[in-house]
């Protein structure tokens, strides 16, 4: 699975998610990718994600508008909305991966459960950043 | 004037410096570079999120090393099957698409069906005939072969393991 995120000069946020499935999977078995709220979702009053992992977990847990509700509803930031999700609540799932999220304001979290997420970003004035393990 | 910022990701799961050699680092690291940059550039010339996440997704799509697009894994039945979704913040629109084949640039697609149709999510042949009409790049299921990942799909074809392309097989053969 791939995915991105953005924040654009007018302080619109959007994502967007793409994926080839699972390896031998069946049924026409789709996961999370497509569904917008469990892999994917963009709000200009919280933020804008992507996940990436086990398609099923995100689903149950809503994963994506899940972030997004703990930042509009209770205040969180987005670091902190998105280890209470991926970190606490997939983990109880059993759900393995993580997400990238920014908000309007350009803060950027790339937050994973699993070993490693290949991940990449970068913000007006500032180095890029490229990262496969927890480094 | 806002500050601008992109993330991307390319898949997430038993990512161990065992399981990748120095050239495979490199060409990650490389691919991913690449793509958040080129989004990135997007957003410096005053282009929109969506333009910006759109073509960063296109170059991970692009690339055989991520299980999207061009690098889609295989199923059961040895085909390629794809999901792919883009969401606008500012008008909360949205528009997705599962299971089709062929198609180059899925994210192209979640695109046009959010700009030109009624509805959020189209799936197999349906979404398929909307590509079409709309002047979508389709391309022959030998675009889609990778070595590496019929390899990987080679060893559970005949299992009922499916499995996260990156992430390490288990052991859960039976005989």
């Amino acid at each position: 699975t791939v995915g991105a995120v953005a924040v654009d000069q007018e302080g619109n946020v959007a994502s967007a998610t793409s994926t080839g499935g699972m390896t031998n999977k069946r049924y026409n078995r789709i996961g999370d990718t497509p569904i917008i709220g469990s892999g994917t979702y963009a709000n200009n009053h919280t933020c804008a994600i992507s996940c990436t992992g086990h398609g099923e977990f995100f689903i149950r847990a809503v994963v994506a508008y899940d972030v997004s509700c703990l930042m509009e509803y209770k205040g969180y930031t987005l670091q902190k909305a998105c280890e209470e999700v991926v970190l606490k609540k997939l983990v109880k799932f059993g759900g393995e991966g993580g997400l990238i999220a920014v908000t309007p304001s350009a803060e950027v979290a790339l937050v994973f459960n699993s070993e490693g997420m290949y991940r990449a970003s970068k913000s007006a004035g500032e180095e890029t950043l490229v990262a496969i393990y927890k480094e | 004037m806002h500050k601008t910022a992109i993330a991307i990701h390319g898949g997430a799961g038993t990512i161990t410096q065992a399981n990748l050699s120095p050239e495979q680092d490199k060409a990650y690291r490389a691919a991913l570079k690449k793509a958040v940059e080129a989004g990135h550039q997007v957003l410096e010339r005053g282009g929109s999120a969506l333009d910006a996440v759109e073509l960063a997704v296109v170059h991970l799509e692009d690339s055989p090393l991520f299980n999207a697009g061009r690098g889609s894994v295989f199923t059961k039945e040895g085909k390629h099957e794809m999901d792919a979704s883009i969401m606008c913040g500012k008008t909360l629109e949205a528009g997705a698409l599962a299971g089709v084949r062929s198609i180059k640039n899925p994210v192209k697609l979640a695109r046009a069906i959010m700009e030109h149709s009624d509805h959020v999510m189209l799936s197999g042949y349906g979404a398929e005939e909307f590509a079409l009409s709309y002047g979508l790049e389709f391309a022959p299921e030998a675009y889609f072969f990778d070595r590496y990942r019929y390899e990987q799909w080679s060893e559970v074809r005949d299992s009922d393991i499916f499995m996260l392309d990156h992430t390490a097989q288990r052991d859960e053969k039976f005989g």
